[in-house]
């Protein structure tokens, strides 16, 4: 179950 | 340009393998601190970093930085032409369109040279931030790349639980549920068998079974890997090389 996260809002683009 | 060469061809091998499922093209980078990757599967859920560094190399010499724009696939199909212990030369121009691969055999004396061609890969860079987990666990390889395998065919994601006494992976699935616990031990004798748990605060996590399933297919890189978690971040999975690493982040799911 649950809304897989993307990695992206994690991690800030260089 | 850039002269790279490894010692064993089994080095590179390993590491288009850990990678190749979850990456189709990419930029190796090459610079004066070795040659480094970054890069996100299709669907953003997980990013692979892995850095061989100038140790990993004798000769290794790289004047200005080079990105090769690389198909694993293709990478792959070539370096399938060389033995495991063959020495490997990677070659490139400043502004190459080719990167030439030789693979020498000591033994028999045979030299095979190829070329692959590259390509314009336009890739975001993210910035990684140093963070502090909550927990560190370090384990062997195979027991995860096992664990991971046999939960997976229950169900398609798992919570993972670190706590003081042990690591517990658990998932629950149509035809039921199942469970494993390392509990923390330190074997002296043989190191790489040791479950080791540093905790800041005990942490549960869910992740998709898929990505942690392909992650392991880095487990010929190491006998041990490390799994960091904190919650709301990305889990962090190592497997170190002798000089260098291959590291996945995954995303957590949320709202569980």
């Amino acid at each position: 179950g649950g809304q897989q996260g993307n990695i992206m809002s994690f991690f800030q683009k260089k | 340009m850039l002269e790279a060469r490894l010692e064993q061809a089994a080095v590179l091998k390993k590491v288009v393998d850990a990678i190749k499922d979850l990456v189709q093209d990419c930029n190796f980078d090459c610079n004066d601190s070795g040659i480094q990757l970054q890069a996100m599967d299709n669907s953003h859920v997980a990013l692979v970093a892995m850095h061989l560094k100038t140790d990993a190399f004798s000769p290794y010499r790289c004047d200005r930085n080079i990105a090769l724009g690389i198909n694993l696939a293709s990478l792959q199909k070539v370096l399938r032409a060389a033995q495991n212990d063959d020495l490997l030369t990677l070659k490139a121009e400043d502004a190459p369109d080719v990167l030439n691969l030789v693979f020498e055999s000591a033994e028999n004396d045979r030299i095979a040279e190829y070329d692959i061609k590259l390509m314009d890969i336009d890739q975001e860079h993210l910035g990684i931030p140093d963070t502090e987990y909550a927990a560190t666990v370090t384990m062997p390889s195979s027991e995860f790349q096992r664990i991971c395998r046999d939960l997976n065919a229950l169900s398609e994601s798992v919570s993972i639980e670190a706590a003081k006494e042990g690591i517990k992976f658990s998932c629950q699935g149509d035809i039921g549920s199942g469970a494993v616990t390392l509990r923390q031990n330190n074997n002296v004798e043989k190191p790489d068998l040791s479950t080791i748990i540093e905790l800041n605060e005990p942490v549960g996590l869910t992740f998709s079974l898929k990505y942690l399933v392909n992650f392991c297919k880095a487990s010929s890189l190491s006998n041990t890997v490390k799994l960091s978690l904190s919650a709301e971040v990305p889990l962090l999975i190592e497997y170190k090389m002798e000089s260098g690493y291959v590291r996945f982040y995954l995303a957590p799911k949320i709202g569980d």
